[in-house]
């Protein structure tokens, strides 16, 4: 692990006398071959080291008796302050019903989240209406409408063929017997699909949603800074969901969204049962990206 | 990116990071540069240095072929990966793929598990005129790929493609399941599952890698499927598995319709990957 090749780098030159800016350099390397390996954005690792590495040489890891560990408690620290916030807090309509709109590429939990973020609501005591507003995967309005059943909350299946439609008339249901807050479960879709991102722009101005939320697949590699920029681009997401962090992956997209659209990481999926939702925890996914 | 151009220390920095930054990581990049310096050299001060590395690449893609499994009667191939890859849709194509070149197909739904996971799956069928063998929600996933085998086999079908529920292969109880749908083919007919192909998300980063082995380890895998390179992410974890673990890419998926899906081409693949 990276703090057992740290100690490797400084113990070297313990004996030899007091550490130099290249052995530093060193530990730098190991560093960025850990982010690298972790699928932390090429250019958001050098962003990165390039303030990990104006702290640790203007810091007291060269006089250090314990040089390994101050300069892994400095990237530490560094990588806790850039993921955020713990327990970012969700947004609220002025005038209910919330509208929470839920985005991502395709596959990466949206419709699984929705249900899980409905029965978070569900437990504090509030009344959630599911939107099924993916028109376009095969069962996905079935698939939502069996988990919502398995929750007791409700899921609303429009009647139009267009998604912008469904949700504002499942908006309107809503108001009508007072459901609150309403989770709208979008179609996956790619960032580079201009017709699809337009028809986002339609949903978003159709319900004013008080909260957008991009949720991203754990695992994703170099790649997730281009979608959570585009997207952002488009919504101006407020929130970021990372899902599959009970795999095994490092989680370095964690990192790379956060750093290309400054916005917080809210929750944390860790499983398929609709329980495994958790709020996220900066230190944790930090340890986990170092490896 | 320029075509062309001469093989300098600033090229070499550039082209690492048009690999990195497409998920083929560190090892496998490496060992890419180091290639390419090594026929840099070979061809002097006029080499090609785009040209090289595109050559490269597609050797190293090439070492990690293999010829197609024989032909079985029925063919079985076993469709695997973690959740949402594209699986079910990719089996969708492919039954698709093969109808098309005059083949009989019929679909196992071993995804017992999911929400609306076989009517998913029906409804592709439905779209290629492909029979779709199911048993219940929650019913046992082995139990259903072997009545489908048996209904393959007795109506004489070339293939059949079993879809099979998403799963993260770092949780031993489900990569024991998936060792047991494969066991249970394989008692039933000699050979089966003929292919097993990962099904592998190009957005995917390094964890790729740890899909392959698990996967390859648990079920024998033969093959991969490269879904959804029709978004902006290269799949370059797809060359690092081709690389050290010699497996080869046996198709790729770039969109959501029954005909966005082709065999795999090593020197397309190449081009867009430094492109
Ligand atoms: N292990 C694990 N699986 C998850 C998690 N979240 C979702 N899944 C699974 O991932 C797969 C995809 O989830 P969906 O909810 O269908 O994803 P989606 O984003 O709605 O997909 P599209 O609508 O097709 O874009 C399913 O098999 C889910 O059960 C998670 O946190 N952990
Ligand atoms: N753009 C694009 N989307 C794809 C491609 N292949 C699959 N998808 C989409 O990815 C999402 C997930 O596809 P599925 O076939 O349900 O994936 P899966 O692996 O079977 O998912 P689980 O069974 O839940 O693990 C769906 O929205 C598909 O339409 C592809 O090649 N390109
Ligand atoms: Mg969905
Ligand atoms: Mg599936």
């Amino acid at each position: 692990d990276l703090t057992s090749k740290l100690d490797r780098v400084f113990r070297n030159l313990r004996g030899v006398g007091k550490i130099s800016e290249s052995n530093i350099r060193d530990a730098m390397a190991d560093v960025r071959r850990a982010l690298l390996e972790a699928d932390v954005n090429l250019q958001v690792s050098r962003d990165f080291l390039a303030r990990v590495e104006e702290k640790a040489l203007g810091q007291e890891v060269m006089k250090s008796l314990q040089p390994a560990q101050l300069f892994v408690k400095i990237v530490h620290d560094e990588l806790v302050a850039l993921l955020g916030e713990k327990e970012a807090r969700m947004g609220t309509a002025k005038k209910p019903p919330t509208v929470i709109m839920v985005v991502g590429l395709q596959g990466s939990g949206k419709t699984t989240f929705c249900a899980k973020l409905a029965r978070h609501f569900k437990a504090k005591g509030r009344r959630p209406l599911l939107i099924a507003a993916d028109l376009q995967r095969p069962a996905a309005q079935d698939q939502l409408q069996v988990l919502g059943e398995s929750i007791g909350v409700n899921v609303f299946r429009g009647e139009s063929k267009n998604p912008v439609e469904v949700c504002e008339a499942g908006l309107r249901h809503a108001r009508k017997i007072s459901l609150d807050p309403v989770i709208l479960d979008t179609a996956g879709r790619l960032h580079v699909d201009d017709e699809l991102m337009n028809e986002l722009d339609r949903v978003r101005k159709g319900t004013e949603p008080a909260e957008i939320l991009f949720v991203a697949d754990g695992m994703t590699g170099q790649d997730a800074v281009n979608s959570a920029k585009a997207f952002f681009e488009r919504l101006s997401f407020s929130g970021v969901v990372l899902t599959k962090m009970d795999g095994d992956t490092r989680g370095g997209a964690a990192l790379s969204i956060r750093a290309v659209t400054d916005v917080p990481i809210k929750f944390m999926s860790v499983g398929e049962k609709l329980d495994q939702l958790e709020p996220f925890h900066p230190d944790r996914v930090a340890g986990r990206i170092l490896g | 990116f320029k075509p062309g151009r001469k093989l300098d220390k600033s090229l070499l920095q550039e082209l690492e990071d048009i690999l990195l930054s497409a998920d083929v990581g560190l090892e496998t990049t490496d060992h890419l540069i180091a290639k390419l310096q090594e026929a840099g050299r070979k061809v002097g001060p006029d080499a090609d240095a785009d040209a090289l590395l595109r050559e490269q690449v597609v050797a190293l893609l090439r070492e990690a072929e293999a010829t197609p499994p024989p032909q079985g009667a029925p063919h079985v191939v076993l469709v695997v990966g973690v959740n949402g890859t594209g699986k079910t849709t990719s089996v969708g194509k492919l039954g698709k793929y093969y109808a098309n070149q005059g083949k009989s197909v019929m679909f196992a739904a071993a995804d017992t598990f999911r929400a609306a996971a076989i009517e998913q799956l029906k409804i592709w069928g439905e779209r290629s005129g492909i029979q779709v063998v199911a048993g219940l929600p929650n019913g046992d996933s082995a139990a259903v790929a072997v009545d489908a085998l048996q209904a393959a086999a007795n109506r004489n079908t070339d293939f059949l493609i079993v879809d099979t529920a998403g799963r993260l292969h770092n949780k031993a109880n489900l990569m024991q399941e998936l060792e047991k749908v494969s066991r249970v083919l394989k008692k039933r007919q000699e050979g089966a599952p003929h292919e097993v192909l990962l099904v592998l998300d190009a957005t995917t980063g390094q964890n790729g890698l740890n899909q392959a082995r698990e996967f390859t380890r648990t079920a024998g895998v033969t093959g991969l499927i490269l879904t959804k390179i029709d978004g902006t992410a290269k799949g370059g974890v797809a060359l690092a598995i081709a690389h050290t673990m010699k497996l080869p890419i046996r198709y790729v998926g770039y969109g959501e319709s029954l005909d966005d899906f082709d065999p795999f081409d090593a020197e397309k693949f190449a081009e867009s990957l430094l492109g």
